[in-house]
């Protein structure tokens, strides 16, 4: 089963054209292996992306570097995977 | 123990608890409800669509909840609106004569091999489980599978993207099962698709910035049927197409069944609470649901009061 320890899903709320292209940008960069949640399309709407934990310090420096505000959304994925399927599993004894 | 009393309607279930609970459904309810077979998935898998039906020759209306596996709470709320559309029929006086007049299609899992993968191997995986040859990767967004505008913009030719748009238009079965059952129905009216998360309602089109013939009716139908859906728990929608909300996307679901002549053509996108994207916690799924029906209602009743 995959996991998915350490890893992080951040909000990011791009104040302008200029910052969604710097997300956009990100979009391409396959190294990072981000996986897009809510994709960056205009100001109005939040982005939200996963990130590998071993991703968390790159990107984070690529977002301070570049002013971008964002916020913590999950903090570690796995652990509430692990809460989702232990709550799964007493509804299912019950 | 998996009667329609005992289940629970605010945790996330298997495949095989929803199939099963749709067959006590049926069994409470036989003069409302039958499950029909539509097709099978890739791996081969059984899709079954409830039908609400209490007549014969009936113009319809089509929902489908989680053709995107990992968006959970859309899967839930089918369950959970499956079973409220079976006990309000004889009570609510507007569901008894929409149900007196048309029929109503509900396929709670449009996605059955993805969602079999979400609870075994992915929690995460969002697409179909067909082979792409040639390819390490497995599966293709089945929303962007549809034959409207296939292949354009917002759809990847990467068999490894979430929004691979696969080798040709209706490749999937998945897809390919309802476009079949629509087109041979021939007489649909209305055609619903739910997601899961970002507060949205949605119309044509996705695969062009253009408004629809039928843009001013639909935005209309929209707003108020999210002002219903706020009225609530406040929670708050943003209406209009997909292409001018979201972004461009090609090969979308309600494209296809708006330029198949299916006028009432929209897609939902559920709640988002900001903390957890598609990880909602089970206990917020009756109340998305409760919110999410009175949006569907309403749509439904247009339909209704509507003809065309």
């Amino acid at each position: 089963q995959r996991l998915f320890v350490g890893d992080q899903v951040i909000r990011i709320n791009a104040e302008s054209e200029e910052q969604i292209q710097l997300l956009q940008a990100l979009e391409t960069q396959e190294e990072w292996e981000l996986e897009f949640w809510r994709r960056p399309v205009s100001t109005g709407l939040p982005v939200d992306v996963r990130v590998p934990r071993g991703s968390l310090e790159p990107v984070r420096s690529y977002l301070l570097a570049h002013d971008l505000p964002f916020s913590v959304l999950i903090s570690n994925l796995q652990e509430l995977l692990n809460e989702e399927k232990a709550e799964m599993e007493r509804n299912q004894k019950l | 123990e998996l009667s329609t009393r005992s289940i629970n309607f605010a945790a996330y279930h298997t495949l095989d608890t929803i199939y099963s609970w749709m067959d006590s459904l049926v069994a409470q309810h036989p003069g409302l409800v039958t499950k029909e077979e539509v097709g099978r998935s890739y791996e081969g898998r059984p899709m079954y669509v409830l039908k609400f039906s209490t007549g014969s020759d009936r113009p319809a209306i089509w929902i489908d909840t989680g053709i995107h596996a990992r968006e959970w709470v859309s899967q839930a709320t089918g369950v959970w609106t499956a079973n409220k559309i079976a006990t309000d029929y004889g009570s609510d006086a507007s569901l008894t004569s929409l149900l007196n007049s048309m029929d109503l299609y509900l396929l709670i899992v449009a996605n059955p091999d993805g969602y079999v993968y979400t609870h075994t191997r992915d929690r995460m995986w969002r697409k179909t489980r067909s082979v792409n040859p040639g390819s390490a990767c497995r599966g293709v967004d089945p929303n962007r599978n549809w034959d409207a505008g296939f292949g354009g913009p917002g759809a990847s030719t990467n068999p490894c993207s979430d929004s691979y748009h696969g080798p040709a238009a209706h490749s999937e079965v998945e897809v390919k099962n309802v476009v079949d059952l629509i087109t041979s129905h021939g007489n649909f009216k209305s055609f619903i698709s739910v997601h899961a998360y970002s507060q949205l309602l949605m119309y044509p089109y996705g695969y062009s910035c253009s408004h629809v013939p039928d843009q001013p009716e639909l935005d209309s139908v929209g707003r108020a049927a999210a002002q219903k859906l706020a009225s609530l728990y406040g929670t708050s929608y943003r209406v209009g197409n997909i292409c001018n909300i979201i972004y461009p996307a090609s090969g979308g679901s309600i494209d296809w069944s708006y330029d198949a002549g299916i006028k009432y053509s929209f897609a939902l996108e559920l709640r988002d609470t900001g903390r957890y994207g598609f990880l909602l916690p089970a206990s917020q799924i009756v109340p998305t649901a409760s919110e999410t029906w009175l949006a569907l209602k309403h749509i439904m009743e247009h339909v209704r009061d509507h003809p065309y």
